[in-house]
Protein backbone atom coordinates (compact mmCIF):
# COMPACT_ATOMS: atom_id res chain seq x y z
CA UNK A 1 0.00 0.00 0.00
CA UNK A 2 1.13 3.70 -0.71
CA UNK A 3 2.71 5.15 2.27
CA UNK A 4 2.16 8.63 3.67
CA UNK A 5 4.93 10.94 3.69
CA UNK A 6 4.77 15.16 4.60
CA UNK A 7 3.59 17.86 4.25
CA UNK A 8 0.66 17.74 6.77
CA UNK A 9 -2.40 19.15 5.43
CA UNK A 10 -2.95 21.87 8.70
CA UNK A 11 -0.85 24.83 7.18
CA UNK A 12 0.90 25.75 4.58
CA UNK A 13 4.93 26.87 6.24
CA UNK A 14 5.93 30.52 5.67
CA UNK A 15 8.88 29.98 3.26
CA UNK A 16 6.36 29.77 0.33
CA UNK A 17 5.24 33.42 0.93
CA UNK A 18 6.41 35.40 -1.85
CA UNK A 19 9.89 37.09 -1.11
CA UNK A 20 10.95 34.50 1.35
CA UNK A 21 14.49 34.18 1.49
CA UNK A 22 15.75 30.55 0.80
CA UNK A 23 19.33 29.30 0.96
CA UNK A 24 20.85 27.29 -1.85
CA UNK A 25 23.08 24.21 -0.33
CA UNK A 26 26.39 26.60 -2.10
CA UNK A 27 24.86 29.35 0.50
CA UNK A 28 23.29 31.40 -2.44
CA UNK A 29 20.20 33.41 -1.19
CA UNK A 30 17.46 33.64 -3.24
CA UNK A 31 13.51 34.91 -3.14
CA UNK A 32 11.04 31.46 -3.50
CA UNK A 33 9.36 33.13 -6.26
CA UNK A 34 13.41 33.36 -7.87
CA UNK A 35 14.09 29.60 -7.54
CA UNK A 36 14.83 27.61 -10.83
CA UNK A 37 14.94 23.73 -11.83
CA UNK A 38 18.85 24.16 -11.72
CA UNK A 39 18.90 25.65 -8.52
CA UNK A 40 17.48 22.46 -6.48
CA UNK A 41 19.22 20.09 -9.25
CA UNK A 42 22.80 21.77 -8.20
CA UNK A 43 21.64 21.97 -4.29
CA UNK A 44 21.24 17.93 -4.49
CA UNK A 45 24.58 17.47 -6.00
CA UNK A 46 26.15 18.87 -3.46
CA UNK A 47 24.58 17.22 -0.59
CA UNK A 48 25.99 14.17 0.54
CA UNK A 49 22.51 12.75 1.89
CA UNK A 50 19.94 14.08 -0.17
CA UNK A 51 19.15 13.55 -4.06
CA UNK A 52 16.42 14.44 -6.47
CA UNK A 53 14.00 12.30 -7.38
CA UNK A 54 11.13 12.99 -10.48
CA UNK A 55 8.07 12.20 -9.07
CA UNK A 56 5.55 12.01 -11.72
CA UNK A 57 1.57 13.25 -10.49
CA UNK A 58 -0.23 9.88 -11.44
CA UNK A 59 -3.84 10.98 -9.39
CA UNK A 60 -5.19 14.13 -7.94
CA UNK A 61 -8.45 13.01 -5.40
CA UNK A 62 -10.29 14.94 -3.13
CA UNK A 63 -8.62 14.73 0.64
CA UNK A 64 -10.52 14.04 3.63
CA UNK A 65 -9.92 17.14 5.60
CA UNK A 66 -11.80 20.19 3.70
CA UNK A 67 -9.53 21.93 1.16
CA UNK A 68 -7.29 19.17 1.13
CA UNK A 69 -6.19 16.96 -2.09
CA UNK A 70 -4.80 13.58 -1.86
CA UNK A 71 -2.14 13.32 -4.76
CA UNK A 72 -0.48 10.00 -5.33
CA UNK A 73 3.19 10.18 -7.10
CA UNK A 74 5.32 7.85 -9.02
CA UNK A 75 8.77 8.26 -7.37
CA UNK A 76 12.24 7.84 -9.02
CA UNK A 77 13.06 5.33 -11.12
CA UNK A 78 11.51 2.36 -8.88
CA UNK A 79 8.17 3.87 -9.87
CA UNK A 80 7.42 3.76 -5.97
CA UNK A 81 3.70 4.87 -5.45
CA UNK A 82 3.75 7.30 -2.61
CA UNK A 83 -0.07 9.22 -1.83
CA UNK A 84 0.34 12.79 0.20
CA UNK A 85 -2.31 14.53 1.27
CA UNK A 86 -1.97 18.68 1.35
CA UNK A 87 -3.97 21.45 0.79
CA UNK A 88 -5.36 22.78 -2.22
CA UNK A 89 -2.71 25.65 -2.56
CA UNK A 90 0.05 23.95 -1.41
CA UNK A 91 2.81 24.31 -4.03
CA UNK A 92 4.76 21.74 -5.55
CA UNK A 93 7.93 22.79 -7.73
CA UNK A 94 7.39 21.44 -11.59
CA UNK A 95 10.68 20.56 -13.34
CA UNK A 96 11.66 22.92 -16.17
CA UNK A 97 8.00 24.95 -15.27
CA UNK A 98 8.49 25.93 -11.80
CA UNK A 99 5.59 26.52 -8.71
CA UNK A 100 2.69 24.83 -9.26
CA UNK A 101 -0.55 24.12 -7.57
CA UNK A 102 -3.89 22.23 -7.42
CA UNK A 103 -5.31 25.67 -6.97
CA UNK A 104 -3.03 28.43 -8.24
CA UNK A 105 -5.86 31.38 -7.48
CA UNK A 106 -5.68 30.57 -3.97
CA UNK A 107 -1.46 30.39 -3.44
CA UNK A 108 -1.79 33.95 -5.35
CA UNK A 109 -3.86 34.91 -2.80
CA UNK A 110 -2.57 33.32 0.32
CA UNK A 111 1.14 33.68 -0.58
CA UNK A 112 1.37 36.22 -3.77
CA UNK A 113 3.03 33.24 -4.99
CA UNK A 114 2.70 32.65 -8.73
CA UNK A 115 1.64 28.97 -9.74
CA UNK A 116 0.94 26.98 -12.65
CA UNK A 117 -2.01 24.27 -12.24
CA UNK A 118 -0.36 20.73 -10.94
CA UNK A 119 -1.88 18.49 -13.49
CA UNK A 120 -1.49 14.43 -13.75
CA UNK A 121 1.35 13.97 -15.62
CA UNK A 122 3.33 16.77 -14.21
CA UNK A 123 6.98 15.74 -13.22
CA UNK A 124 7.67 17.70 -9.02
CA UNK A 125 11.05 17.61 -7.83
CA UNK A 126 11.21 15.73 -4.50
CA UNK A 127 13.46 14.17 -2.68
CA UNK A 128 15.21 11.21 -1.09
CA UNK A 129 17.93 9.49 1.02
CA UNK A 130 20.90 8.95 -1.57
CA UNK A 131 21.05 5.57 0.81
CA UNK A 132 17.97 4.66 0.05
CA UNK A 133 19.34 3.59 -3.43
CA UNK B 1 21.49 52.64 17.09
CA UNK B 2 18.66 50.06 15.49
CA UNK B 3 19.61 46.93 15.10
CA UNK B 4 18.89 45.72 11.65
CA UNK B 5 15.82 43.06 12.01
CA UNK B 6 17.11 39.53 10.91
CA UNK B 7 14.93 37.98 8.00
CA UNK B 8 14.36 34.37 8.80
CA UNK B 9 16.72 32.09 6.02
CA UNK B 10 14.91 29.01 4.89
CA UNK B 11 17.64 25.64 3.66
CA UNK B 12 16.16 24.54 -0.23
CA UNK B 13 15.52 21.66 1.03
CA UNK B 14 12.33 22.68 3.07
CA UNK B 15 10.61 23.54 0.00
CA UNK B 16 10.86 20.01 -1.66
CA UNK B 17 8.57 17.41 -0.26
CA UNK B 18 10.43 14.53 1.03
CA UNK B 19 9.01 11.31 -0.40
CA UNK B 20 10.75 8.40 0.49
CA UNK B 21 9.50 5.55 -1.69
CA UNK B 22 8.83 2.03 -0.27
CA UNK B 23 11.30 -0.44 -1.72
CA UNK B 24 8.91 -2.04 -4.07
CA UNK B 25 10.80 -5.84 -5.11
Amino acid sequence: PPVSSPPSPVALPPFFMRGSIIQLADGELKRVEDLKTEDFIQSAEISNELKIDSSTVERIDTGQSPNAVVIQFSVGELKAQVCVEVLVEYPFFVFGQGWSSCCPDRTTQLFELSCAKLCVGDVCVSLTLRSLK
Amino acid sequence: NVEPRSVPVFPWHSLVPFLAPTQSD
